[in-house]
């Protein structure tokens, strides 16, 4: 997070905030609505308070503004700058302005005043962006649905404010950094000759041709998928990647999510009521064969015929020695298995079912 | 698909608003200066590409290109 220049901040705890006018595209009640529920996101972890007041002077005067609107900002039409906010201080500080060249919705579509209203309110609280890509003081427009602060923007404002007097802060989410030698997975997969690492609502992916660690959110590529994906896999011959989470499994082909989904994996694979969920997947692309782990044993899937393959399921420890009782998640390359269980990863030569070497998990990510 | 090589002209237009915009790059309308190695559009570049954990180029490469063209806040991302 990064506190603005000179550290500008409200003297007081109370603050009074007024809507000078309104968008045409929403009801006064919607926009009413997206702007106290952003106070609120700022409220509920430091010990300031909003009013909203309808007439006179407010610490925080919101408006909807078009091209040059006689500060030192003006905005350029639809698209690129949507809104901007002024540092705490008297007169034009803390104001908000939103550009009315782009449309406002309170849904998933472009671009929502929630989400935005939210970010700009950090500026006139004294935040500037942050390089926090999970954070909501990131400069870029992301919506997926949900908006909450990341630990990121807890931070920023708190070491401005200080907490919430009310203990009960909820909990914020923190994005996974590559290099935290404490970093687990979720789920990995191959994708088309790439290695994708999923870590709560984010993904993580190397490419060969670029060394920066690619991390942005999974509803990027997949929007309708659920965070925290339990397990993953690439059945390469279709070109479909499988993403599982409890007992259920999306579909997609590159971005497109097929159709149907999500399935269950009783009827789709055959496993027993008793499988609550996956821990992780893996398919071997010359023999067809899909392999699942669940809790210490795993089943072996034939996809050509699909049907589970008879004597499943076994125990992992006695067909793959040395990794351990449970898998958090697993990929193929260059025909050995990368089991990953927390902080460790085991690279495992199928053929003499030994394992090569012990990593860290994050060691694909050259740190 | 690779970045065509040539940065097309209404890229170079929205890099140096983009940098003006949000990396306080003045504006001195030098033609000449803009194509200098170490000119201070070179430096913003760096300065942009850092803050959004892109390769540091200098060069306004296909992915600095992608990050320009998202509709973002406006205010700048580094100190005035």
């Amino acid at each position: 997070f990064v506190l603005t220049e000179g550290h500008p901040q409200w003297e007081k705890t109370h603050l009074t905030y007024r809507i000078e006018n309104y968008t045409p595209d929403m009801s006064h009640a919607d926009v009413d609505s997206a702007i106290e529920k952003a106070f609120q996101l700022w409220s509920n972890v430091t010990p300031l308070k909003f009013t909203k007041v309808f007439e006179g002077q407010a610490d925080i005067m919101i408006s909807f503004q078009s091209g040059d609107h006689h500060d030192n900002s003006p905005f350029e039409g639809p698209g690129g700058n949507l809104a901007h906010a002024f540092q705490p201080g008297p007169g034009i500080g803390g104001d908000v302005h939103f550009d009315e060249d782009e449309r406002w919705t309170n849904d998933l579509r472009n671009y929502n005043l929630y989400r935005v209203a939210a970010h700009e309110l950090g500026h006139s609280l004294g935040l500037s962006h942050s390089t926090d890509i999970g954070a909501l003081m990131y400069p870029t427009y992301f919506f997926n649905g949900d908006v909450q602060l990341s630990q990121d923007d807890v931070n920023g404002i708190q070491a401005i404010y200080g907490p919430s007097p009310d203990s009960t802060q909820p909990i914020a989410p923190v994005t996974p950094q590559a290099c935290d030698s404490k970093l687990t997975f979720d789920a990995i997969t191959t994708i088309r000759g790439e290695v994708m690492f999923f870590k709560d609502k984010f993904y993580m992916r190397i490419n060969f041709f670029y060394p920066e660690v690619e991390l942005n959110f999974i509803s990027v590529f997949w929007p309708r998928l659920p965070n925290t994906l339990e397990a993953a896999y690439e059945l390469a011959y279709r070109d479909e990647i499988r993403f599982f989470k409890g007992n259920k499994y999306w579909a997609a082909q590159g971005q497109n999510m097929l159709r149907g989904y999500p399935k269950d994996i009783y009827t789709s694979f055959g496993f027993p009521k008793t499988v609550k969920n996956i821990d992780a997947a893996v398919s071997e692309e010359d023999t067809g064969k899909t392999y699942f782990f669940v809790a210490d044993k795993y089943w072996r899937y034939d996809e050509y015929k699909r049907t589970m393959d008879k004597g499943y399921p076994k125990m992992i420890a006695h067909d793959f020695p040395g990794i351990g009782n449970k898998v958090d998640a697993v990929f193929k390359k260059d025909g050995f298995f990368y089991f990953f269980h927390g902080t460790r990863q085991y690279k495992f030569d199928p053929k003499t079912k030994r394992v090569l070497t012990l990593l860290k998990a994050n060691s694909w990510f050259k740190c | 698909f690779p970045a065509p090589s040539k940065t097309q002209d209404q890229d170079v237009e929205m890099v140096q608003k983009y940098l003006e915009n949000y990396y306080t790059l003045k504006n001195d309308g030098n033609q000449i200066e803009r194509k200098r190695k170490n000119s201070p559009v070179v430096e913003k570049l760096k300065q942009m590409q850092e803050f959004f954990g892109l390769k540091i180029t200098g060069k306004p490469d296909a992915e600095t290109l992608n990050v320009m063209k998202q509709p973002r806040c406006g205010v700048p991302d580094v100190a005035q």
